[in-house]
């Protein structure tokens, strides 16, 4: 077994759920938040057998889109510069974030 | 050290938080959601020395019990069929699903 | 890649989110409760390149400062005695209790 762990847009959670449960891949949901954006994601963790984490990860693929996010100008804590953002900025979010953790055991009671 | 990763339902939670104190085993908790069913569960994250993670282990079981619930007819997107299920229907929900993960480094400050 | 995950102090969570930034170190947060003071607190995931480990592990350190808290009579339904502390009791919570985990695979789309 593998741990499945994937951040992605809460615009694409609801459609990247359903694709899973057609597929018969189960998994839990965690309300999250980005560092920089400071606004809210959705980390997905999908406990999958090691042949099907390719599968996965397409299914994660073919889900979740970029898209660009306007970053307000009082959240932007972390510029290197002054340390604000006088205009709003466009910054471009990717679709997904995903690591992939060993498991030593997977028990269901 | 070891890391203990527990999806049981919320009727169980306050209770295996307080079997996992008794024991003096440390514990942060999380606020989920089950993918199938759409409703709320607990993330349970314990770090544990590898010679205790059967004890925990058997707490988990112990103290989370597997329940049916109701599946309402508007959140099964997940069907194969039509798409919808016209008539609450029952699913069986286990008491936890638990994966051990394993530790490069664990520290305190 | 490692994935570094820090349980810490809510008061500390925005500092510490910040540092990252400036260090163009990206991350996820989490909202998470204590087991044992039930409270609040903050759940980091910090996905970063192997040699990077100790640096994200010293601005933790630096960022997340240990307090006294007050545990109050009503929720220390873990004692070991009666099963309950008649007076407010004051307990040290660390400032960071800190996995770093391996991983397999890491991705973005
Ligand atoms: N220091 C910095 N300087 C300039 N631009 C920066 C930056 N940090 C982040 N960004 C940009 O802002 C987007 C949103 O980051 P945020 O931290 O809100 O939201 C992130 C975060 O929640 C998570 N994430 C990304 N990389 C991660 C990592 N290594 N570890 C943990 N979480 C990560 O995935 C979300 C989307 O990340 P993505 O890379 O697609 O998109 C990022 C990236 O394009
Ligand atoms: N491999 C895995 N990786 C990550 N998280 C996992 C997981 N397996 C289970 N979980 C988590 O544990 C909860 C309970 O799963 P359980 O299998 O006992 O109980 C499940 C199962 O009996 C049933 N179920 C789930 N997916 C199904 C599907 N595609 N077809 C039919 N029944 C399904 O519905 C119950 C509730 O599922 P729900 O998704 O709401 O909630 C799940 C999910 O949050
Ligand atoms: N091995 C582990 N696995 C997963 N998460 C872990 C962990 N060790 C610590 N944590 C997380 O870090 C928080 C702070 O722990 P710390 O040990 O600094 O500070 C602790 C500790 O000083 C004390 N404490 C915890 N459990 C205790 C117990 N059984 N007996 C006496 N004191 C306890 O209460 C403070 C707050 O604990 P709380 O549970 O509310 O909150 C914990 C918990 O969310």
């Amino acid at each position: 077994k593998k741990l499945v762990i994937a951040v992605v847009q809460d615009k694409d959670s609801s459609r990247l759920s359903d694709a899973l449960v057609k597929q018969n891949l189960r998994a839990t949901k965690l309300a999250s938040t980005g560092s920089f954006l400071k606004s809210g994601n959705t980390t997905f963790m999908i406990g999958v057998e090691e042949d099907r984490v390719d599968s996965v990860l397409k299914l994660i693929q073919d889900n979740c889109r970029s898209r660009k996010q306007i970053m307000s100008p009082i959240t932007s804590m972390g510029t290197n510069a002054e340390g604000y953002v006088p205009y709003p900025v466009e910054v471009e979010v990717g679709g997904a974030t995903v690591f992939v953790l060993p498991v030593d055991q997977f028990l269901q009671f």
